[in-house]
């Protein structure tokens, strides 16, 4: 599932601002 | 005696109201107060006109893109509820997948008027006679009728938050790996939404009301989602090459 959201997987990533 | 039940305080529901409130007034993307300056400014005819006048691919590269914007909000809504981020990132990603449109939708009844049946979209208040060039009539009157049956329950911020966390936190999503920890996460959610609307001498059908909100929230994500591949199968390169990435990440 972490292939195929790739995009939503970084912003999860991302520190929270 | 302050035990709500063996395994959750009352104290522990007032730390977790207070975080999932905090991270929802940190990430709601409007505060009410701003909404207020707006005073609730519409449309003119002439401005309805010239969106019902745009060509369909171009109405719902627009929407996509505004859906996109408030989903962005919505996962760092989820990052701030505290036992989100101890899921496993599957659990993580297949909550968003599933949630954050419903989450949208949920927000939207804090920019809705209902003296005027408008919404806010791309800085000024819209009726559905704005989206008619998307060609989802009923999928748009299906989201102004939640949107006010929602804010006809005029909900705090408070309760709104623990509402979207608890809908967020939906341990019956398929493709959980680890659902028992989703459930826990959801009882306590749900737990301290009874505990707010208590405090708040709410009367005893919201919860109820609530809990029907959810299979709304479903239906209409489900109308999304056959509108979506509607369109794809008629402008499949506007799809890959236009939209937002996120969005067809989620939906595509």
């Amino acid at each position: 599932l972490k292939e195929k959201h790739k995009i939503l997987h970084q912003l999860l990533q991302n520190s929270t601002s | 005696n302050g035990e709500t039940s063996p395994t959750v305080s009352m104290a522990e529901l007032d730390h977790l109201a207070h975080v999932v409130s905090k991270s929802h007034l940190e990430t709601c993307q409007y505060l009410r107060e701003e909404l207020q300056q707006m005073n609730c400014q519409n449309f003119l005819q002439d401005e309805v006109e010239s969106y019902q006048k745009k060509p369909r691919e171009v109405m719902w590269q627009l929407c996509a893109l505004k859906i996109t914007e408030a989903i962005q909000y919505v996962v760092e809504f989820a990052k701030r509820i505290n036992g989100f981020m101890d899921l496993c990132q599957n659990d993580q990603i297949v909550l968003l997948k599933a949630g954050s449109l419903e989450v949208v939708f949920i927000r939207m009844c804090r920019v809705f008027d209902s003296h005027n049946n408008t919404i806010y979209f791309d800085r000024k208040f819209a009726g559905p006679d704005v989206f008619k060039a998307l060609g989802c009539d009923d999928l748009i009157t299906s989201v102004f009728d939640f949107a006010k049956n929602m804010s006809s329950l005029h909900l705090t911020e408070e309760e709104l938050a623990l509402f979207s966390a608890f809908v967020l936190l939906s341990a019956d999503r398929s493709w959980l790996q680890d659902k028992l920890q989703v459930e826990k996460l959801q009882q306590k959610t749900q737990l301290a939404l009874q505990h707010v609307l208590q405090k708040n001498q709410r009367e005893d059908g919201v919860l109820n009301k609530l809990r029907c909100k959810v299979s709304a929230l479903r239906s209409l994500c489900s109308q999304h989602t056959e509108k979506l591949s509607a369109f794809r199968a008629i402008y499949p390169d506007i799809v890959r090459t236009h939209f937002p990435p996120l969005y067809k990440e989620l939906f595509g």
